[in-house]
C-alpha cells in the first residue's frame, strides 16, 4: 500500500514538473542511452526515438520491455509512457529487445543492425541457458561468434589463450565434459579457422541460421493449468501456440499453427483457443494472473500479424530495404576483392 | 523449412564425435 502510494505520488510529482519532461534510460544489447521525454509522450514517441537513434528500420520485431513485480511487460505504443505501471524513479529504465522473432532469419532480417541486435540477444539467451543448446551446436556457434568478433583467424595474432577471457559456452555444456579451458579453445579455434573470409554480418547470420533450429529459439513460455488443473506450459512463437509438459520444453504435446486458429480470447483468467476446424475441441486454460493473460494475448496478436504479413509478400518499404541491402553487400564485396 | 541444422549437420556430427571421448560418465 505504502509503495503504491509512493508510486502514485511519484507519478503526480513527475506530471507536475514545470519542465514537463522526465528522463528514461534505454538499455539495448550493446549500449545504454538516456533521453528526456515529454510527459505527454506515448509509447510510440519514445520507441520511434530509440529506433531512429539506433538506426533501426525493421522496428516491427522490437519493443521496450520493463520489469513489473516478478514478470515483464512491454510498453504499449498507443498509451502514455507514464500511464504504464512502471517504476517512476528517474531515469525510468526500459530494455530495447526483440519481442517477435522471424521464421527465417536470412530471409526476413534485412539490415545489419537488425541482424546484429538479434545475434547479441540470441547469443545471450544461449549462454544464459534460457535456450537449450546441445554441446556440438554450442561449439559451432562459439566459432561463428569468434569469427564475428575477431575477423579471420590469424595464428600469429591469435595465440593460444586468446579466448581465455571470452564467455563462449553455456556452463552446462562445459560441465558435461572432462576438458580443460585450453582443450575447449583448441576445438573452437579449429572451427573458427574454417570460417575464413566471413565478414562480421555473415558470421552473425550463420550463427542465427543455426540458432533458429534450436527447439526453444523464439518461444515465450508461460505456466498454465488446463481445465482439469494439470500444470502445463504454453509456448507462443512465430509459428503458433504450443502446449508442453512442464518437464519437457523442447517437444510440444500439441501445436496450434496460426493459420489453424479461428480465435483466441480470455475473460478474467480463462483463456480459450478456438481452432478453425470446428470438429476439434476448444482448448481452455488458466494462466497465473490477468497481467500474464494480457501479455499472452499481445504476443499472440503480434506473432499472428507477422505470420500473415509474411504470407502476403514484402511491403514496398521492405522491398526497398532489401534492394538497398543487396547493393550495400555487393559494394562491400567489391571493396574486399579490391583490397 | 529444410531438415534441422541442414548444411551444418556434418560439422555438428564431427564436433559431437570429437567431444565423445571426454564426456563425463554422468553426462
Amino acid at each position: 500500500m505504502a509503495r503504491a502510494l509512493a508510486s502514485r505520488m511519484g507519478l503526480s510529482a513527475l506530471k507536475r514538473k514545470q519542465t514537463k519532461s522526465f528522463s528514461v534510460r534505454i538499455v539495448t544489447m550493446d549500449a545504454e542511452m538516456e533521453f528526456s521525454c515529454e510527459v505527454k509522450w506515448k509509447g510510440k514517441d519514445l520507441f520511434d526515438l530509440v529506433c531512429r537513434t539506433v538506426g533501426l528500420r525493421e522496428s516491427w520485431f522490437f519493443g521496450l520491455q520493463y520489469n513489473i513485480k516478478d514478470t515483464v511487460a512491454w510498453l504499449k505504443m498507443d498509451k502514455k509512457v507514464l500511464d504504464h505501471d512502471v517504476c517512476k524513479e528517474e531515469p525510468i529504465t526500459f530494455n530495447f529487445l526483440a519481442k517477435f522473432y522471424p521464421e527465417n532469419a536470412e530471409e526476413e532480417l534485412v539490415q545489419e543492425i537488425t541482424q546484429h541486435l538479434f545475434f547479441l540477444q540470441v547469443k545471450k539467451e544461449i549462454l544464459d541457458e534460457e535456450i537449450y543448446c546441445p554441446p556440438e551446436a554450442s561449439v559451432l556457434l562459439a566459432s561463428y561468434a569468434v569469427q564475428a568478433k575477431y575477423g579471420d583467424y590469424d595464428p600469429t595474432a591469435h595465440k593460444p589463450g586468446f579466448l581465455a577471457r571470452e564467455e563462449l559456452l553455456p556452463k552446462r555444456v562445459i560441465n558435461l565434459y572432462q576438458m580443460t579451458p585450453e582443450m575447449w579453445e583448441e576445438r573452437i579455434a579449429a572451427w573458427y579457422a574454417e570460417h575464413r573470409g566471413r565478414t562480421r554480418d555473415e558470421a552473425e547470420m550463420e550463427y542465427l541460421k543455426i540458432a533458429q533450429d534450436l527447439e526453444m529459439y523464439g518461444v515465450n513460455y508461460f505456466f498454465i493449468r488446463n481445465k482439469k488443473g494439470t500444470s502445463l506450459l504454453l509456448g507462443v512463437d512465430a509459428l503458433g501456440l504450443h502446449i508442453y509438459d512442464p518437464q519437457n520444453k523442447l517437444t510440444p504435446k500439441i501445436s496450434f499453427p496460426w493459420n489453424e486458429i479461428r480465435n483466441i480470447s480470455y475473460s478474467d483468467k480463462e483463456f480459450a483457443i478456438k481452432p478453425l476446424d470446428k470438429k476439434i475441441e476448444v482448448f481452455k486454460f488458466n494462466s497465473s494472473k490477468l497481467r500474464v493473460n494480457k501479455l499472452i494475448l499481445q504476443l499472440c496478436i503480434g506473432n499472428h500479424d507477422l505470420f500473415m504479413r509474411r504470407r502476403r509478400g514484402d511491403s514496398l518499404e521492405v522491398q526497398q530495404m532489401k534492394s538497398q541491402a543487396r547493393e550495400e553487400k555487393a559494394r562491400k564485396q567489391m571493396e574486399r576483392q579490391r583490397l | 523449412a529444410g531438415p534441422k541444422f541442414g548444411p551444418y549437420q556434418k560439422a555438428l556430427r564431427e564436433i559431437r564425435n570429437s567431444l565423445l571421448p571426454f564426456a563425463n560418465e554422468t553426462g
